[in-house]
Parts: C-alpha cells; structure tokens; sequence
C-alpha cells in the first residue's frame, strides 16, 4: 500500500535536508511499484512520475518541512489535480429533451447506471425516459423494464429494431410523453469491433447528446487506456462514470482514463441499488490510489 | 516487443520486464519472473534477446499449466457445476457455452436459476436454456438461492439428468454477506448430492486488474474453488493477472471465454495462453 511506500520514501530521505537526484529516483521507484499494483497503466505511470520528478528537482524546500513530507505530498497534489476537478454536472438542455448516450464494454455496469440515473434525476424533479437499445443481450430490454418500473419511469422498447432508430425515435417520442431527459442504454461492445463502434457512433449522429459517458469498471486492469481511447475518438466523450467501487479495488483506471482522454470522471457507482450512484470526488480517489 | 536477435544487456532486460506489467501481470509477480530471468543473464545460461524472450515463456507456462484442466466425471451423474464470480464477470453467458458444450456432446443439462436477485437474471438464463434445449429450474424473484439450488438437485436427480449447472448472482468478495449466501449454496448442493458440487468454477474478466488475486483469494476461502474460468479473452486485455493468481492459488484454468456467443468458449491451453501474451 502507499501508507508502506512513503514510510520507505520517508525513511530515505530521514537526516536530509534537500531533495536530490540520486534519492528523488529511488523513491519514485518505490511509488511507481505501488501504482503498478494499483492498476495504473504503464505508460501513464511513467508520464506521471516523470512529472513529479521535474516539480521536485525544481522545487524550493519549504522551511520546518522534511524533503520526504513535501516530496510525498507533491505527489499527492499532482494526483489530486490530475484526477480533478470535480464536476457532477449535466449540460441540460434549456429547451427540448436532454440526451445522455451511455457507452462501454460488456459488463462494465451500463443498464444498471441508467437505473441510477434515471432515479437521481427524478429525484431532481425531472422527467427521465429510459430507452432500451440492446437488442442483442438476452433479456436486456426486460432488465431495463424492471429498473424502468422500480424507479417509475416509462421505458421505450422496440425488440429486434436497429439501435440508432431506437434512440432516434425515442427522442422524438419523448417530446410527447413530457420528457424532459432521455437516457440511452446501449449493448456492451468491444472497442476493436469496427460494426458495433459504427453503430454507437451512428446512434450519436442520430440524437445529438448533450452527454456522451463511458462506463468504465473500476476494477479494470492496465487496459482501460485502450478502449477510452477508442471510445473517446468515436464518440467525443463528455464524462466517465466509474463503477463497482464497492470492490475495494484501487481504481488506478481511473487515472489512467482522466489522464489519456482528459475527460472528468463525473459520478462513481458503489453498489447494485438505484440510490448507490455518487459524485465523484477528486481527493478522495486520489487517497485511494494511493492505498 | 524486444528487437529480435540482439544480444541482451540490462536496458533490454528493463524493457521486457516493463511489457510484462502492460499485460496486468503484477508488480509481485513481474519481479519474482524477472528475478529469474535475470539470474539465467547472469549464469549466462540466455545471451539473446529470442533466448530471452523463451526463457520467459517457459517460466510462464510452468505456472500456468496443469494436469487438471479438464472437468471431473464424478462416480454417477449428474455432475454437479456451481458458478461463481463478481457482478458482469461473464457467469450467466459462461454457463451458456458450457450448457452448449455438454449438449453438443448429447449431454442432458439442467441449469439452475439461483439469480433471484439482478433484475431479469432468471429471464436471461431461460432464454439460454431455451436456445439451447436445457431444462431450467427457477422461482419466483427474491427467493433464497439456496431453495433454487435444493430444488434443483432434486429434479436433476428425478429427471436422470447428465449435468446440473447453477448460476448465482454476481457478488463482490467484499459483501461478507453475499459470500456466507455463497457457501450456503454449496452446503445445500452439497447435503443434496454427496460429492457435489464436483466443480465450483470462479469466472474471471479478463479486463481485470490486480483486483482479480483477491477475487480468487476471497471466493476461494469460501468456496473449494476447482477451476477458473477466464472470460472476454477476444477484447485486448491479456488477462495477466491470472498468472499472479496462480502463483497464490492452486487453481487451475480450465476454460476460456472468447466472445458473446454459445459457442466461444475453449478448454483453456497454457502454451496458446503464454504465446498470447506476447502477440
Ligand atoms: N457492486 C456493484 N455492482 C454493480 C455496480 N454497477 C453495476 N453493478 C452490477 O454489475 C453487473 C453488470 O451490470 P449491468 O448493468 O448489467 O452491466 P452492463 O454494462 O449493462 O452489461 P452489458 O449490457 O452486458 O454490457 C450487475 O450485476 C450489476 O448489478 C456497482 O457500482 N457496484
Ligand atoms: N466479448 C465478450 N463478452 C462476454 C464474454 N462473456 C460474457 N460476455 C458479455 O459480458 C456481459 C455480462 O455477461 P453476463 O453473463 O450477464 O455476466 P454475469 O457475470 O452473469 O453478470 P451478473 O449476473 O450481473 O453478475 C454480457 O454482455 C455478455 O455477453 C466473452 O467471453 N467475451
Ligand atoms: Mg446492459
Ligand atoms: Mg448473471
């Protein structure tokens, strides 16, 4: 954990009163270790650290402040803005329905972060619609009618339909059933798969959404990086939405996915039930990173 | 990955050890595999880069093989399988091909609806079973999973059943609730059916970071877990992090999932697994 790692980093630089290269070097080895085991991605570590190193070497040495203590906490500040800022907004619409298109891999928590979605809004006092665009995934569609219903939503459905004139139609339909957010459920795909990255990205030409979020699980290992990217060139992402916290995963995907597409991380999904949706909080996840 | 054919020294060494990371093998597992490449450098035992390069993949895949990837036959039918695994891991869509793989060999199959919990799990699996000419056994939503599991040995008994598999709902290792449900489970198959279950099978995403050790860690403790089943191999993560796993585990994997159909799944091959990683 990163408690252990700046205990070391501390004890390195005990008894000295400046930073230099030499000790710099090593104790970036010893974090670079604790973020590797933390899920950040390889690369993006490097860029990272390489960073901090800069800011350190170049770094004035406050006065009643240890070089092991302002080291750790430049790399804690660096996270903390690189994570950041915090950002739960929406960009609603101030006429005509708000569409939030959710994209992502297979099983990254999609349908039931709509469920959350659609529960935090009406909470709100707004209007959601939620709309079933996966036509392939067995039972998907009931999946979202259940969630639909235990938030006391209407959901528009159209079994073994094209996607993109699911959504297209459901946009327009949502003028007449008065509402006022339309929510996108779409299938998990692969980022490699060329069909289905055209059909997300036609579904998006089709309704024009003011959001465009990646689910992204948080327990996701060095290859995040890969599919945001992608889904980020297809679709021009405004937000991620990070879930399966719960797990007690580091989460260093996270970084990984705000360091490579620059998008804010908006809310974070920390449970199964509809109420288990926060914002996501910059320090917080930073802390957490770091173990 | 290392230009072919050059001879080694310590910045090359680096850069090996660096893609192995990128494949989400671990930092404890890098440095133990690292530890004993760069001894066999030392002893001058590899010189070059391919030398190098298949050092490693042996020390890889004398951790990731086994004797005991294929699935038991237990003294009389039914061979009784529990799944198990975090939320979207795969399990429902893994029983699936496991359920076509069975059938495919003229095997009668039960499934066992323990999901009674996510929203339109039971749908999901019925219509597996349906596609696939299994029985399903199920009840109504919110129903104990344990009385699922129950009722499902019985008729997988009356019914002269050739494979049982049971689907449970997705659960982290750190719902200390969840995981007691688990092994309620098992009690229940297991007071049902001596030997059973014959294989408890942990379903692994491949897209899974270090994450995934405690995963095998925590599910083991509470279930004697006798394979893994390694999912969503056709994206691009390489699934390293289950070699981390069975350097701690005794586990074997036994089957790998290769897309969203019934029919992507492979009986796992830890020499196609460790070329893989290199590709
Ligand atoms: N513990 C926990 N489970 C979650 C969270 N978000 C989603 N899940 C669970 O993860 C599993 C997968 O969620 P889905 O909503 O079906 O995922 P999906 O992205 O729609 O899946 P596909 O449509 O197949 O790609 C379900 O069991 C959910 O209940 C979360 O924040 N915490
Ligand atoms: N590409 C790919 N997708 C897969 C694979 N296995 C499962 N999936 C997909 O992953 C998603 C989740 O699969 P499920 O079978 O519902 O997962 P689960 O573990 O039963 O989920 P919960 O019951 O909600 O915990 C679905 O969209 C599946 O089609 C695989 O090997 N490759
Ligand atoms: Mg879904
Ligand atoms: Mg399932």
């Amino acid at each position: 954990s990163l408690t252990k790692t700046f205990d070391a980093v501390r004890r390195r630089f005990a008894g000295k009163s400046k930073l230099t290269e030499a000790n710099i070097n090593e104790a970036l080895g010893e974090v670079r270790t604790a973020l590797l085991e933390a899920d950040v991605n390889f690369a993006v570590c490097k860029d990272f650290l390489a960073n901090v190193r800069e800011r350190a070497l170049g770094a004035e040495v406050l006065a009643g402040v240890s070089p092991g203590d302002q080291f750790i906490k430049s790399i804690h500040d660096a996270l903390v803005e690189l994570m950041g800022p915090e950002d739960p907004s929406i960009a609603w619409k101030k006429d005509g329905p708000t569409v939030i298109l959710m994209a992502g891999l297979q099983g990254s928590g999609k349908t039931t972060t709509c469920g959350k979605l659609a529960f935090k809004f009406k909470n709100e006092g707004r209007k959601p619609l939620l709309v079933a665009a996966d036509v392939q995934r067995p039972a998907a569609i009931e999946q979202l009618k259940v969630l639909g219903e235990q938030v006391g939503v209407p959901v528009h459905a159209e079994p073994g339909a094209a996607p993109p004139d699911i959504c297209e139609r459901a946009v327009a339909k949502a003028v007449e059933l008065g509402a006022d957010t339309v929510i996108l459920d779409t299938a998990g795909r692969l980022h490699i798969d060329e069909d289905l990255m055209n059909e997300v990205s036609l579904i998006a030409e089709k309704t024009h959404p003011d959001e465009v979020f990646l689910v992204l699980d948080a327990n996701t290992g060095q290859d995040a990086v890969h599919s945001a990217e992608e889904f980020d060139k297809t679709l021009a992402l405004t937000g991620v939405v990070l879930t399966k916290l719960d797990s007690g995963t580091r989460g260093g995907a996270s970084l990984s996915v705000k360091k490579v597409t620059g998008k804010p991380i908006k809310f974070i999904g920390v449970g199964e039930k509809l109420d288990k949706l926060e914002s996501f909080h910059p320090a917080r996840m930073a802390d957490r990173i770091l173990g | 990955i290392l230009p072919f054919g050059r001879d080694l020294d310590d910045e090359l060494i680096d850069e090996m050890e660096n893609y192995l990371y990128t494949a989400d093998i671990g930092p404890r597992t890098v440095q133990v595999v690292m530890e004993q490449v760069r001894q066999a450098y030392k002893d001058r035992t590899i010189k070059t880069t391919d030398e190098c390069f298949e050092h490693l993949k042996s020390i890889l895949k004398g951790v990731m093989s086994s004797d005991k990837t294929s699935l038991v036959t237990p003294q009389q039918p039914p061979l009784v399988i529990l799944v198990a695994g975090v939320n979207g891991s795969g399990k429902t869509t893994s029983i699936a091909k496991l359920c076509k793989y069975f059938r495919d060999r003229d095997k009668k199959v039960l499934l066992a609806a323990a999901d009674t919990f996510r929203a339109a799990a039971v749908e999901q699996l019925t219509i597996w079973a349906d596609r696939l000419g299994a029985d399903i056994v199920k009840k109504q939503q919110g129903a104990d999973p344990a009385s699922v599991a129950f009722d499902a040995c019985d008729a997988a008994r009356a019914r002269g059943v050739d494979v049982l598999i049971v689907d449970t709902a997705g659960r982290l290792h750190t719902q200390k609730n969840l995981m007691q449900e688990l092994e309620k489970i098992r009690r229940v198959i297991g007071k049902k059916i001596e030997g059973a279950p014959h294989e408890t099978l942990l379903i692994l995403d491949a897209n899974n970071g270090q994450n995934a050790i405690a995963q095998a860690q925590e599910f083991g403790k509470s279930l004697e877990l006798t394979g893994l089943f390694l999912t969503k191999l056709d994206g691009t993560a390489k699934g390293g992090a289950v070699i981390g796993i069975r350097h701690q585990v005794d586990v074997p994997v036994k089957f790998i999932g290769i897309g969203e159909s019934a029919e992507d799944i492979e009986e796992f091959d830890a020499d196609a697994f460790v070329e893989a990683l290199f590709a």
